[in-house]
């Protein structure tokens, strides 16, 4: 196995990943599946767990494009390259993108998960039985609707198994109509379509208005290839015409003649020569799941492997019963280590199956509660204030290794080493009498291990139980104008960053007092984080700058490499 | 005797990928997954031999090391594969 120059790889085990958009080759639930499992291929020996996104960015983001996709590496058509993925990293790098004139299947033909019918969304089983005659694609025959179908068992007329396959006619994914079918005719720039269409795209993507007239109502949606479409080509996926003529010859099936490259092309009108519209035809396609799970090895930090049956292996070859190959996990716990402990269960998503855009919200935005964890620690003064429920912290700190959550003279803790969700409300009068009710930030120092308490423009220094304080922030050395103290990092052995407003101090705990040259602007220093964040914290080696619910986190080289809720993350709920 | 049969190329509208000949493939090839690459020192430019570049590149892909655009290797340029390149720049 092979790892990128310095070994690039995430600073964070719990790895998030985002699907912007879909292949028309596959329904959206078996593309989020095949990259679940290719995620899951990596989850299964590493300590590393995947968290799908729905918006906002994340460390690995998936998506489908053609040619010149806007990253500088074009794809080229059909075959050749499937797809590529940058080394972990910010922006682009761990971004996996996939070559969408690519046939994306499970490996073995046409995947056709039908909808509706009576088989509850079963896959196409091919080849199947109707009427004594044996089909290998979906069918329109039997229906005067045009829908095509597929038997989802080998033989319909014993079992009466079916559903409907993907079609314009049924559905469309994207855009804007909420999955609506097409509707034909519909018109587009005053010309009147009977078909899906590319025109008026530079992405190559096929699109139907879903209303009669596009240019008055502006609705559209993406087309879902059907299993009898052509691939690539200029026929915008039509099917494939028998017989056509093509030099004067007349063919029955696909050929590769007139080609150099032998793949197998049909016409899509009865006269190749005349019309000059052409596709290759349908075949095995590749593997989605195999080839994203090549692609999120790179976007974790492996390199190309020159063993030939290991994953990272640059060629692409179908295996039916896939395994990780030993060179594989060598390579990949040579980076994160191995996994130790319970199988981990990151929140999963629940999206449902229909369309597209329904889909399209934020898995964490709204999942169950969950009950307060029963705690063997001094029992919460109310338990009826839920930290799950609130939605903004006076302050967030870590003391002896607990993240504290502090408000309105409450404080919950959560611990490093575990999932379990925040224990608490306890009292801050309880544990520090000196304290008024808000707490505006603290800081734990780390060399004498003393709690420093800011509210408003006064200080409290606690040692165990002794205090010292009230006293003016602006005996420090901080402007007498700034009314409170809203965050701190510590940086390094005796320097604590004071965060108010747009700026920040660097205060000498030792000397206690601010050092020269500050302040200093905040986005001038840490960049990407909100200016008027209100908690400002360290934990676990990572920055937090939080506003209202969310929080930026930023790693040890500025970069932020994550937004997410306090609620979920930090606090667990 | 019979003669063979005359393949006749034709440039399909919208193809991506224009016929091109084994040379052209290889090239194309080795220069796009590092194996072939310019390298800068100094101000100094040289270019790794074609030769240097197939014999890593049959390497890298567990085939017989001949330095030659044989046929086994121009099939395995033909396959399938990922993007990123073989040798990093």
């Amino acid at each position: 196995y092979k790892t990128f120059d310095g070994d690039l790889k995430w600073d964070h085990n719990d790895v998030t990943y985002r699907v912007l958009n879909y292949s028309p080759d596959m329904e959206i639930a078996l593309i989020d599946d095949a990259f679940a499992r290719a995620f899951k291929v990596w989850s299964d020996v590493t300590p590393l767990t995947f968290r799908r996104l729905f918006d906002g960015t994340a460390d690995i983001m998936i998506s489908f494009g053609k040619a010149d996709h806007g990253d500088g590496y074009p794809f080229d058509g059909k075959d050749g390259l499937l797809a590529h993925a940058f080394p972990p990293g910010a922006g682009v790098q761990g971004d996996a993108h996939f070559d969408d004139d690519e046939y994306w299947t499970l490996g073995k033909g046409p995947a056709v998960k039908t909808r509706y019918g009576n088989a509850d969304g079963a896959m196409c089983h091919f080849p199947f039985t109707f009427e004594g005659k044996s089909y290998t694609t979906c069918t329109t025959e039997g229906r005067q609707d045009n829908l095509p179908w597929c038997a989802t068992t080998a033989d319909y007329g014993r079992d009466k198994k079916f559903g409907f396959c993907p079609s314009e006619l049924l559905y469309t994914f994207g855009g804007n109509a909420d999955g609506a079918e097409c509707v034909f005719p519909f018109v587009f720039l005053g010309k009147e379509y009977d078909s899906c269409t590319t025109e008026g795209r530079s992405d190559g993507y096929r699109w139907c208005a879903t209303t009669s007239n596009f240019d008055t109502d502006k609705k559209f949606g993406f087309c879902p290839s059907r299993d009898t479409t052509t691939i690539g080509g200029n026929s915008d996926g039509d099917p494939c015409r028998f017989p056509f003529v093509f030099l004067g010859k007349q063919y029955d099936a696909c050929t590769s003649e007139g080609r150099g490259d032998g793949k197998l092309w049909c016409a899509t009108t009865d006269n190749y020569d005349d019309d000059k519209k052409w596709g290759f035809c349908p075949d095995q396609g590749y593997s989605l799941f195999l080839v994203a799970a090549h692609e999120f090895g790179h976007a974790l930090g492996l390199d190309h492997s020159n063993i030939r049956e290991a994953l990272m292996f640059p060629m692409y070859s179908y295996v039916e019963d896939f395994h990780l190959h030993e060179d594989d996990i060598e390579g990949i716990q040579y980076l994160y280590g191995g996994r130790t402990g319970p199988v981990p269960t990151p929140p999963q998503p629940n999206p449902t199956t229909d369309i597209y855009p329904t889909i399209d919200e934020n898995v964490t935005d709204d999942p169950e509660p969950t009950e307060p964890t029963p705690t063997t620690t001094p029992q919460p003064v109310d338990p009826t204030k839920d930290a799950c429920k609130m939605t903004k912290f006076d302050t967030i700190t870590v003391i002896q290794g607990e993240l504290h959550f502090f408000k309105d003279g409450n404080y919950w803790k959560t611990s490093s080493t575990s999932d379990a969700g925040p224990k608490g409300p306890f009292s801050v009068s309880q544990k520090w009498p000196a304290l008024p009710a808000v707490i505006d930030s603290a800081f734990e120092d780390v060399l004498t291990k003393k709690l420093y308490f800011f509210s408003g423009t006064r200080f409290w220094v606690y040692t165990g139980q002794s205090v010292l304080g009230p006293r003016s922030i602006e005996k420090l050395g901080l402007p007498s104008n700034i009314q409170k103290v809203e965050g701190a990092l510590q940086r390094g052995k005796g320097k604590v960053l004071l965060f108010s407003g747009e700026n920040f101090w660097r205060l000498d705990v030792k000397a206690q007092k601010i050092d020269r040259g500050y302040p200093r602007f905040t986005d001038a220093v840490f960049g990407g984080v909100p200016n008027d964040a209100h908690d400002v914290f360290q934990y676990k080696g990572h920055f937090y700058f939080c506003r209202d619910r969310f929080y930026w986190r930023m790693n040890s080289r500025r970069q932020v490499d994550r937004v997410g809720y306090v609620k979920y993350d930090l606090l667990k709920c | 005797r019979s003669l063979p049969l005359k393949s006749v190329y034709v440039t399909f509208p919208g193809d991506v990928i224009k016929n091109m000949t084994d040379t052209e493939l290889a090239e194309s090839y080795l220069k796009r997954f590092g194996y072939m690459d310019t390298l800068k020192r100094s101000g100094f430019q040289s270019m790794v031999s074609t030769s240097k570049a197939v014999k890593r590149m049959q390497r890298q892909m567990g085939l017989e090391e001949t330095g030659e655009l044989d046929q086994s290797t121009l099939a395995a340029m033909k396959k399938p594969r990922c993007g990123v390149p073989d040798v990093a720049n």
